[in-house]
């Protein structure tokens, strides 16, 4: 017999298939190896259970399992696709694929769009920026009185409210964001890029073996 | 900057909640 390679896969139960994880994102198969480290090392945090609850979330976040953070909540709930209020390893690693360098600009404008419209109404008012505005002073001890917060709303909604129906819109929020490119800025993780030099213990836990058969 | 002359969302992105880079931080 000629002798070629073959991938074996060993299942794992708790988590998905690296290769079909692999093949649904930006990641390699090592890569998705390397971030299964990752989310070990979140999920056992508190609760060994192979799955990474909120608290874990935030003590990830924060090093603080007590921190409340309104920002740091939505973007659990984004995570946390199947809403379960706990993330599995295919949310983990298909959430944050969309935070990969290389991932398409429209997956980023939409991660932002959902994250920003909170009250899932497919639009972000007035009212949620409010909210995020104000939890963004008291997280950052910035004090503003409430005339110079309308002011900085009554500027964002002349900027981003194109129709002035007292809402953007999914196409106003990308024409918004297409001028100004910062506001991407949150949604591309270089980190991804060297996950498996960050952790290169993947190497001693990979579950797909090259064999000779 | 002044933050009145800003975007609410440039405010906004710069939460740390919003800042995923923790994670990879060991």
């Amino acid at each position: 017999m000629g002798c070629f390679h073959s991938k074996v896969i060993k299942q794992v139960p708790g988590h998905e298939d690296p290769v079909i994880l692999a093949s649904q994102t930006a990641f390699t198969v090592s890569e998705v190896e390397a971030l299964f480290e990752l989310f070990k090392s979140i999920s056992s945090s508190l609760i060994d259970d192979g799955l990474i609850n909120r608290e874990e979330f935030q003590l990830a976040l924060f090093k603080n399992r007590n921190k409340e953070n309104l920002f740091a909540n939505r973007i659990f709930d984004l995570f946390d696709v199947k809403q379960k209020g706990v993330i599995d390893f295919g949310d983990f690693v298909r959430s944050l694929n969309v935070f990969h360098p290389n991932a398409p600009q429209e997956d980023k404008i939409d991660f932002t769009f959902k994250l920003y419209d909170m009250d899932c109404t497919g639009c972000i008012e007035r009212h949620e920026v409010k909210q995020m505005l104000i939890a963004l002073l008291c997280e950052s001890e910035m004090k503003l009185a409430d005339e110079t917060v309308e002011a900085i709303l009554d500027k964002t909604f002349l900027d981003a409210d194109v129709n002035q129906d007292g809402k953007i819109d999914r196409s106003e929020w990308q024409n918004l964001v297409s001028r100004n490119p910062s506001l991407l800025k949150i949604m591309t993780l270089p980190y991804l890029r060297d996950i498996t030099t960050t952790f290169p213990s993947f190497v001693f836990n990979s579950e797909v073996e090259e064999v000779a058969t | 900057i002044a933050p009145v002359t800003m975007n609410a969302f440039e405010l906004i992105s710069t939460s740390q909640g919003l800042n995923l880079s923790s994670l990879f931080e060991k």
